[in-house]
């Protein structure tokens, strides 16, 4: 039973995130003459990508009656991270958008 | 830090900040690392530090937020029951925002953490060392215990700061703990905010190319953001060197040349050499072992490694009967945090600490609760059994604190390749920098007290190279974060630790080498790589892609021989009979310049580069193949390494190689 509580997972789903995003009409430019991301969360193309990636995690999350999650990644990493059973991340991890499912771990300063 | 950048020259009349207008800047000319924001995740930000100030004298020195820089700060942070405290940002800080829903949000850390701030404020001191060691101010004016050491400034000291605490503290600040998920926000939200620039001073995986921190980098750095992480602090046991994606820079820590020497000398006469920060002479006075010295029921390995309360169960382990006025003989132990043991003596009346490692740690300057001088492990017998004796006693000298040692070596802590992940077709880690006995700002609170302190630990080497990165993008801000990261490389020099830089243990120490910011100004030629290029190199080493990239790659030509990603390195984890790698060179100069190879090392591999001369214009790139032959008399199975160097007479562009070799 201690098996099956329910813990943290990140959940990283298929399409690319934000900052790798070249479709769309408009498409995504830098806006910045160097270095830094090449996104303004602000610039309408990229909050609709935005929303359009948390629609599907969204969705994702709702087909394994999973919890509530705890943070929707769009920028760097595509992704959610959700409390859920192992039953429930075995089931996201089969789903066709899901790359990969990683239990959430500990990191501490080197 | 208050001797490192001289140790890297970046204060030479050549050096990178004379180059970019000085560590200042002037009234209206930038200075080193103008506007570059480095993001720092980590345990949050101490903000009242002179090092993150945007004012001198009063008057304000940096003016807005760099152009395109999004960040804000976290509204303002709680204090006490119902009082809300300024803003923690200025225009030198630019962003302070934190992430705890992994705790249970500011709910779950307030349980779990009553002392932690609800806020991007820094309870551990280790997120403020880190910021200001990359990006703090110049010329700030150390005070406290380390105040002998005068002035420290960041490695980019016109950097701004973008803090994001993801790691929060332990009571005592010995470490700061955090999860993954709490990580990847920071990450996701400074690529949001647009830094140039991340310092990840945090422990990570050395098997998973794919672990979420590290496919959040390889879009960060696809973003055009320079990485710097930890290599972790595991040695000297080889093969465990962590942060493997080759998109980031994986640094490995060593020493520098300020010495802090002390002694003691025992009252019959033998005299021991370590590494002290006593400000004065103490004794001579009795001394006494701390399994000696220990309080009724405590254990012998309680009172010899002489545990404070805090660290034994709520109990003291010594005696302040037995150990009042006294030198107590301590043991390094276990995990605790090396000033608590002095912290025990000073508490129980002692007046000195001789510090003795239990085994080949490290010796570290720490600013100790009495005079102490740390000692290797195989000075213990001879100091134990002396101590035994009727009357023993012994004097600790007053340290010397003094600059132009012999550096760099490695440290003794920082992890070691070979790579896990990867099969040894990656090289990790890929540089060393300074990372033992830094003195930087740190956070009062975990840090007793203190507005400034030393701490040892890749954590400390990797804001070294975070501050060159803003540096070198501040120089040259078409480059790329691989061509700084090539850069890097292909300058470094060899650590000083005995082995020939062929010898593969070395290489798995230093990578490609200890940093030369100079150097790297001006490399010639630089390895580039990007998104296609990792993904091509994940599709050879992992299943974890998916196959149709996968296929639409090999289908344009593209090679997924992991061996084959345009790094600056060389690695083949198993070399069948013969291999043939491939690399592509860009110029970097502004003149076409002609290269000649030449490799040393890999002793009975046939080793043949083609073409062995490059001829390369301005912007333009060359590519070589070299072709690695297993012959009699190779040695199969141990690692083999060497050096392949191209010269132009003016440019060394240097390349470790390592590999297995199976016939």
């Amino acid at each position: 039973s201690e098996a099956a509580q329910p813990q943290t997972y990140i959940v990283q789903m298929g399409p690319a995130p934000v900052v790798a995003y070249e479709g769309g009409e408009k498409g995504l430019k830098s806006t910045k003459p160097r270095g830094g991301a090449k996104v303004d969360p602000a610039d309408p193309a990229v909050e609709a990508y935005s929303t359009h990636l948390k629609g599907q995690q969204r969705a994702a999350l709702a087909k394994v009656k999973g919890g509530k999650p705890s943070y929707s990644y769009v920028y760097s990493f595509n992704g959610f991270a959700a409390e859920l059973t192992p039953a429930q991340a075995a089931e996201l991890e089969a789903q066709p958008d899901v790359v990969s499912v990683h239990p959430d771990e500990a990191v501490e300063t080197d | 830090t208050s001797s490192t950048e001289g140790f890297l020259g970046l204060d030479d009349e050549d050096g990178l900040w004379a180059q970019l207008g000085g560590p200042t800047g002037g009234k209206k000319t930038p200075g080193a690392g103008e506007d570059i924001v480095i993001g720092v995740i980590d345990s949050g930000i101490w903000p009242e530090v002179a090092s993150f100030s945007d004012r001198s004298d009063k008057k304000l020195v940096y003016q807005g937020k760099p152009q395109g820089f999004r960040g804000t700060c976290a509204s303002a942070e709680k204090v006490g029951d119902d009082s809300w405290d300024a803003n923690l940002c200025n225009n030198k800080l630019v962003t302070a925002q934190y992430f705890n829903a992994a705790w249970g949000g500011d709910e779950g850390v307030a349980q779990q953490l009553p002392w932690e701030f609800l806020s991007p404020r820094d309870y551990n001191g280790h997120g403020t060392h880190t910021a200001s060691t990359a990006g703090g101010n110049h010329g700030v004016d150390v005070t406290g215990p380390a105040a002998p050491f005068g002035e420290i400034s960041g490695i980019a000291p016109r950097a701004r700061i973008a803090a994001y605490k993801a790691l929060w503290s332990v009571e005592d600040g010995s470490t700061a703990t955090g999860y993954t998920s709490d990580m990847v926000a920071a990450i996701d939200k400074a690529v949001a905010d647009g830094v140039d620039v991340i310092n990840y001073s945090v422990s990570g995986s050395s098997t998973d190319f794919l672990e979420p921190t590290e496919a959040a980098f390889l879009n960060a750095a696809a973003a055009g953001i320079f990485i710097a992480a930890s290599a972790g602090n595991s040695g000297p046991d080889a093969a465990t060197v962590a942060h493997p994606g080759p998109w980031l820079t994986t640094v490995a820590a060593g020493t520098h040349d300020r010495t802090t020497t002390g002694a003691v000398v025992l009252g019959n006469g033998a005299r021991f050499e370590g590494v002290s920060l006593s400000s004065a002479a103490v004794g001579p006075a009795p001394v006494i072992t701390g399994a000696a010295a220990r309080l009724s029921g405590v254990s012998i390995g309680a009172g010899a490694r002489c545990y404070p309360a805090s660290d034994n169960n709520g109990k003291p382990a010594l005696d302040p009967a037995k150990v009042a006025g006294k030198i107590v003989l301590c043991e390094r132990g276990g995990d605790i945090a090396r000033v608590n043991s002095s912290r025990a003596v000073a508490e129980a009346g002692g007046v000195g600490m001789i510090f003795v490692n239990a085994f080949g740690n490290s010796l570290n300057a720490d600013f100790h609760s009495v005079p102490t001088v740390h000692l290797q492990d195989t000075e213990w017998s001879a100091i134990s059994a002396y101590a035994a004796t009727a009357g023993a006693t012994a004097t600790i000298e007053k340290a010397v604190i003094a600059n132009g040692g012999t550096a760099p070596f490695t440290a003794e802590f920082s992890s070691r390749g070979p790579l896990v992940a990867g099969n040894g077709d990656v090289l990790k880690p890929d540089v060393i920098a300074p990372g033992q006995d830094i003195l930087a700002a740190v956070a009062p609170p975990g840090q007793g007290g203190m507005d400034f302190n030393l701490m040892s630990g890749t954590s400390m080497s990797a804001p070294h190279v975070a501050g060159l990165a803003a540096l070198l993008q501040d120089l040259h801000p078409d480059w790329s974060p691989m061509a700084i990261k090539s850069a890097l490389m292909t300058t470094g020099s060899d650590v000083l630790d005995g082995e020939a830089n062929t010898d593969p243990n070395l290489i798995f120490k230093q990578g490609a080498g200890h940093v030369q910011p100079t150097s790297a100004a001006d490399p010639g030629l630089v390895y580039e790589s990007g998104v296609d290029d990792w993904t091509a190199f994940l599709c050879g080493s992992t299943r974890s892609v998916s196959g149709t990239a996968c296929d639409d790659l090999e289908a344009g030509g593209r090679s997924l021989d992991p061996s084959d990603l345009n790094t600056p390195s060389i690695g083949i984890g198993l070399l069948d009979g013969t291999q043939t790698v491939t690399r592509t060179v860009t110029n970097v100069d502004d003149e076409a310049a002609t290269y000649s190879a030449t490799v040393s090392g890999l002793a009975g591999v046939g080793v043949t580069v083609e073409p062995s001369t490059l001829t390369v214009a301005p912007g333009e790139t060359a590519s070589y193949s070299v072709t690695f032959a297993v012959g009699e008399e190779t040695q199969l199975f141990d690692y083999l390494a060497g050096q392949l160097s191209w010269t132009d007479g003016t440019h060394t562009v240097r390349s470790p190689i390592v590999l297995r070799a199976k016939q």
